[in-house]
């Protein structure tokens, strides 16, 4: 009936109306989403320049965001993840949310000295941040 | 029990925080793991500096592996792809003991004859020998008119302080090299992977040597020259240890490259990799037996 239909009307708009535009724009535009970051460093900053030869500058990358609800495709997250979520927002908000995490990482060569005076030349695995995951 | 776990966690964890020393912690990792650099990391995290000072290593042999570095790896310490090798570490060993043994003659053009002693120690039982090379610097000041013919006389004995000779003979290793250098190198690499090969496959860290080199200029070249009469000395070599480390902590460019692509493949195939034999030749043999494979 219109009765019901202009009474409708006249309520006042909810919040969700109202930022139905910065809704969308979280969707389209994330921001502070989980990503890559570079921290570049130099070895003599931490004075391990006595024993690290080479190299000496050091971006070992980190991962720092925040991880949206549905992540499954981009961050290809296990199911795990996206359950944690809904246990977050639906059952306990004391589960944390899922962590933005390292999910590739590429080697490292490094020349040091070593103790006895000695010169080794190594190369690591997973010393720089490559990809990051929600997990 | 769940609660005296628990208990003993959180004594663990106050020990953390109140800062001590976590070396305690450090007993439970295993020897793979002691092997890299962590246990350098857990003692800047535990001792908040940069380490003990740190015995300094020769200039030209630190010079020399800045420059394998650069071949390596790239500027920002990335391992290059383009690599031919199975090694992930190189170590250089510079002699703790050097002695004259006996003079030289530059008539006959015999080098006064040395012996060294180096100390392994550093090398973990995760890291096996692939190639071992001596590595002698030319000095700078020798000036080379033809190209020179070296014969080096090495022996490998063992030490005389060992007590552990008693009852057995001592072993000794001779091996003969010929090679020639010209005025353009800088640095002459004896190969000696099949000597310390052994040696170091049996967890022998202390490794004696006598080197004797008889060095004759080219008479070809040069017929005036008198029977190789020239002054040259050589500086006492440092040991070069071309080594792969099978840790999890190393990176396995090769097991990268060829195995991680292919998830399907049997557990079998994975175990062929330690399995490589041994030097840079050798290497090569087992990449092309690999390509046979794939084919």
């Amino acid at each position: 009936g219109q009765e019901t239909v202009s009474s409708e009307l006249k309520k006042p708009l909810g919040p969700a109306s109202f930022n139905l535009s910065e809704y969308f724009r979280q969707f389209l535009l994330p921001q502070n989403e989980c990503e890559l970051h570079d921290f570049r460093l130099s070895f003599s900053q931490l004075k391990w320049d006595n024993w690290i030869v080479a190299p000496h500058r050091y971006n070992p990358r980190y991962c720092k965001g925040d991880c949206p609800r549905a992540v499954g495709h981009r961050y290809g997250s296990p199911v795990h993840t996206m359950v944690q979520n809904i246990i977050y927002e639906k059952l306990d908000s004391s589960v944390p949310r899922p962590s933005c995490v390292p999910a590739k990482y590429s080697p490292l060569s490094v020349l040091t000295i070593e103790p006895d005076g000695s010169i080794a030349y190594k190369e690591y695995e997973d010393m720089i941040a490559t990809k990051c995951t929600c997990r | 029990s769940q609660a005296s776990g628990g208990e003993a966690q959180i004594a663990a964890s106050a020990e953390l925080e109140s800062g001590a020393m976590p070396w305690s912690l450090l007993q439970h990792i295993d020897e793979r793991d002691r092997a890299g650099l962590l246990p350098a990391l857990f003692k800047v995290l535990s001792v908040g500096r940069g380490g003990s000072p740190r015995l300094q290593p020769d200039s030209r042999a630190l010079h020399y592996m800045k420059k394998l570095y650069k071949t390596y790896a790239t500027k920002e310490g990335i391992p290059k792809s383009n690599r031919s090798h199975l090694y992930n570490t190189v170590r250089l060993f510079t002699p703790c003991t050097r002695h004259k043994q006996a003079p030289g003659d530059q008539v006959t053009g015999i080098l006064p004859s040395v012996e060294l002693l180096f100390n392994l120690d550093r090398i973990t039982t995760v890291e096996h020998l692939l190639k071992s090379v001596l590595l002698y610097n030319i000095n700078n000041s020798v000036s080379f008119s033809s190209a020179v013919k070296c014969v080096c006389n090495l022996m490998i004995k063992e030490p005389k302080s060992s007590s552990r000779t008693l009852g057995r003979a001592p072993y000794s290793f001779t091996f003969n090299s010929q090679f020639e250098f010209g005025k353009k190198h800088k640095w002459i690499q004896i190969d000696v992977t099949s000597l310390l090969q052994p040696l170091v496959a049996s967890n022998k860290r202390s490794i004696h040597m006598s080197i004797n080199f008889t060095c004759m200029k080219d008479q070809l070249e040069h017929p005036s020259a008198q029977n190789g009469l020239f002054n040259m000395t050589l500086v006492s070599p440092s040991l070069i240890l071309y080594l792969n480390d099978t840790s999890a902590q190393a990176y396995h460019s090769w097991y990268s490259l060829h195995y991680k692509r292919r998830p399907s493949q049997g557990p079998d195939q994975e175990r062929s990799l330690s399995a490589y034999p041994v030097g840079e030749e050798a290497a090569e043999d087992g990449r092309s037996s690999h390509h046979r494979h794939r084919r």
